[in-house]
């Protein structure tokens, strides 16, 4: 059921977001 | 408290700029009109660059003086831009840059948010940025989700 697993991949998808912008060069966001 | 006010009270970009406790009146958008808040948290941001000197130039007490209001605005957009320009190394879309004006005459929302997205974009790309992203992890999912997209729309606008 996709909506019973929405909550955990929501998580994930934010958690590897913002520490995809944490590993980036300071001045470079993009 | 009308509809308006209550739903931007939720607003996760409000929330995520009450996160600075700043002192400038920050609870709704309305608030954030005067330019005050918003250059507090750019104090707090990076300050080095918006620096004490640079607060002390935006007039707290505008009250209703929508012409004191843009002319903080002003300053604000003026210094973000350079930021952007100068630290961050690109300079920000004509279709990011708000429109001051309609925010201090008419407390435009869209173009109130447009501001704020500046100011996120400040955040999470200067050298203090470890601090202010963790700060935005510890916030509630929706608000997380929310600050995620406004941080994706602003990157798909820069310039390549």
């Amino acid at each position: 059921d996709p909506n019973m697993k929405a909550g955990t991949t929501s998580e994930g998808v934010l958690a590897n977001f913002f520490n995809s912008l944490l590993s980036k060069k300071t001045g470079s966001p993009g | 408290m009308s509809v308006r006010r209550r739903e931007e009270q939720s607003d996760p970009l409000l929330t995520w700029m009450q996160t600075f406790q700043v002192s400038g009146p920050c609870s709704s958008y309305e608030d954030l009109t005067g330019g005050v808040a918003i250059a507090q948290v750019l104090h707090v941001v990076d300050p080095t660059w918006f620096n004490e000197t640079w607060v002390m130039r935006i007039k707290p007490d505008t009250g209703d003086n929508w012409r004191m209001k843009v002319n903080n605005l002003k300053k604000v957009l003026q210094s973000v831009l350079e930021y952007y320009q100068d630290v961050l190394g690109h300079p920000v879309s004509e279709d990011r840059i708000p429109d001051v004006a309609l925010i201090g005459e008419f407390s435009n929302t869209a173009e109130l948010r447009k501001m704020v997205q500046l100011v996120l974009g400040c955040a999470i790309s200067c050298d203090k940025k470890e601090e202010h992203i963790q700060q935005i992890m510890t916030l509630g999912e929706s608000v997380q989700q929310a600050v995620m997209e406004s941080i994706q729309e602003l990157l798909s606008k820069e310039p390549s």
